[in-house]
């Protein structure tokens, strides 16, 4: 996955993701695509979750899926998340919760408690960074006002860490892959470089949920795994996604 | 062939907007989910639109499961254990599972596998 938080120059933040998924499960020789990646894509829809017959979240998600991880509570905050790999893993939790330690919580099952009940940017930032998870994850976050975008990098306990935009010393987007940020990508798997290649070639004067689209449609930023691309807009509760498609030469992730 | 080996990246693509083209599949379709309905109800019309979908998904993991463990144990265990899990699950959660298992045709241990998808893979 590839998410992308960015802050234009009037303040203005746009929020996207590339949802990628698939890796290992089943390639096609014949028409080199990840067998579950193009199964997953009929299933991709918009929800609008409501109550009293107004929006209370709008989500994009798979059909049969009822966690989140993609999602806009309009005029407060917008949240992705990207799926972090770590040794001491999701099994490891689910392990936990069969044999009858049920304190972490599902990683979409809390997006979608957040999404829901969060008030605030500050206030869904403090509970994707406090829950105990069953499984690490990155969570990107991002506001309705200037200088409200983060990245919360967390193991199954804890937050590791939580990297904001900060436009005034020049950082005017975050920018999450799979990998923890004071590291190195996957020499295989570096979506990083390009993407900030491309956000960088774009400028803050000149950035929009159009340019991203762009960044996000640059290979191996789209890549074989990529289900479907998601623009958010907080501020207007703007949500808009399409299904994607990376016709060869394409790199497999 | 070669632009298949990493780190092949193309130049940064400008333009795209509105998507159009081969990288373009489709728009999503928009669904309401009523919180007011009861739980187990309220993913109805989604899962009846989408059990086919759900359906051929859901045989594609399993045959892969079943290259994995031909025996096919796997899948039994998927089956036959992981439902019990269901109770276990926070609220409002267990009855919506239950009620896309119940509409979608698609058995409860393999709707909750789809669920919980990301634990399992984050390894």
């Amino acid at each position: 996955c590839t998410s992308v938080v960015a802050e234009d120059s009037a303040g203005k933040l746009f929020h996207a993701r590339n949802m990628d998924f698939g890796l290992f499960l089943g390639w096609d020789v014949k028409n080199h695509t990840w067998v579950v990646t193009e199964y997953l894509r009929p299933l991709v829809v918009n929800l609008d979750f409501q109550k009293g017959n107004k929006t209370v979240f709008k989500s994009t998600s798979f059909a049969g899926y009822v966690g989140m991880l993609t999602g806009v509570k309009p005029g407060v905050f917008s949240v992705t998340m990207n799926e972090r790999f770590s040794l001491d893993g999701g099994y490891i939790g689910i392990i936990e919760w069969i044999i009858g330690r049920r304190d972490g919580m599902w990683m979409s099952f809390l997006m979608r408690s957040v999404l829901e009940n969060a008030t605030s940017y500050d206030d869904a930032k403090n509970q994707l960074a406090t829950t105990k998870l069953l499984a690490p994850a990155y969570f990107i976050l991002g506001g309705n006002k200037s200088g409200q975008g983060c990245v919360i990098t967390r193991s199954r306990t804890t937050s590791l860490d939580i990297w904001e935009i900060d436009a005034k010393q020049s950082q005017w987007y975050v920018l999450e892959t799979n990998y923890d940020r004071w590291k190195d990508p996957f020499f295989l798997d570096d979506r990083r470089t390009p993407a900030m290649k491309c956000l960088n070639q774009t400028t803050q004067a000149k950035i929009s949920l159009e340019k991203i689209y762009d960044v996000l449609s640059t290979k191996p930023v789209l890549n074989k795994l990529t289900v479907y691309t998601t623009l958010m807009e907080a501020s207007e509760g703007k949500l808009e996604s399409y299904i994607r498609d990376c016709p060869n030469p394409c790199m497999p992730w | 062939f070669a632009q298949y080996v990493p780190p092949y990246t193309e130049e940064c693509r400008t333009n795209m907007y509105p998507p159009a083209g081969p990288t373009y599949k489709s728009t999503v379709a928009w669904y309401t989910i009523d919180l007011d309905t009861p739980p187990y109800k309220r993913w109805n019309q989604l899962l009846s639109d989408k059990k086919a979908e759900l359906a051929m998904l859901n045989q594609v993991i399993k045959d892969l499961a079943n290259a994995f463990v031909p025996s096919g144990k796997l899948v039994d265990l998927v089956d036959k254990k992981l439902p019990s899990l269901i109770e276990t699950f926070p609220s409002p959660f267990h009855d919506e599972l239950k009620g896309i298992a119940d509409v979608s045709g698609v058995p409860l241990g393999e709707v909750l596998l789809f669920n919980i998808f990301y634990e399992v893979f984050t390894v």
